[in-house]
């Protein structure tokens, strides 16, 4: 349900967020 | 006969162990480190810097993709302001999301990183802008009423001084109450970096015990 989803718990989804990924590099 | 540059330290790694002194990370770790920062930075112009294409294309594989998110992590490491990351920069900016750092260092950090404008309050145009972001990014469709309402909501809880802006202080608490907002702040990779790195000894200048 995504209402009850808090803005920012969305925004954190963001792959662009997601610097684990440089790890891969 | 002698070329002196190739007695050189490489660019960037001229003082390990005032870099070690500068973060949370040890003298082993800031070299292991360099050795990710020698990959990236070497993925399209082998200069030692890394710059905003070759960023993108270490965080989602291809240079093709534009994100509001990895622009705005770009300019925040971009603590020089001149559009490329050198190794300093790099590592004082990774060393936030150690799991070891401090809460209020991350929390700094993601503020700043949702204040688009910079504007020192993050505003509900700016979180709209976000969602949007982040929902288009990810192929998701929501509405426009159910956008607002995730908004309203955010800031029916956030904004307790009801002036339609989060500040700094809001920020702080809105994150205390919701930890998980913090999750991409901490890398467990960084704990793990000399084992992912291990070629750092090769390299090494010191004895790091």
């Amino acid at each position: 349900q995504p209402v009850a989803m808090n803005a920012f718990e969305l925004i954190s989804l963001s792959k662009g967020l997601n610097l684990g990924n440089l790890f891969d590099a | 006969c002698c070329d002196a540059d190739l007695y050189k330290q490489p660019r960037g790694l001229e003082d390990p162990e005032a870099l070690a002194r500068e973060t949370v990370f040890s003298v082993s770790e800031i070299e292991a480190l360099y050795e990710l920062f020698k990959k990236i930075s070497s993925a399209v112009i082998d200069d030692g810097l890394i710059n905003k294409e070759e960023f993108q294309l270490a965080l989602f594989k291809t240079n093709k993709k534009e994100s509001l998110f990895a622009d705005r992590v770009f300019d925040l490491f971009d603590t020089k302001h001149n559009g490329i990351l050198d190794f300093e920069e790099f590592a004082c900016a990774l060393s936030i999301f150690h799991p070891n750092s401090p809460i209020d260092d991350k929390i700094e950090f993601s503020f700043q990183l949702y204040d688009l404008k910079q504007q020192g309050f993050i505003e509900r145009q700016e979180v709209k802008q976000m969602v949007v972001a982040t929902l288009t990014e990810s192929g998701m469709n929501l509405s426009d009423d159910v956008i607002e309402s995730i908004i309203d909501k955010t800031f029916e809880e956030a904004d307790t001084k009801h002036d339609g802006k989060i500040d700094k202080e809001e920020w702080r608490n809105l994150v205390l109450r919701h930890p998980s907002l913090l999750k991409n702040m901490t890398l467990q990779y960084l704990k793990d970096i000399t084992t992912t790195f291990p070629s750092f000894v090769f390299h090494s200048q010191v004895d790091d015990t």
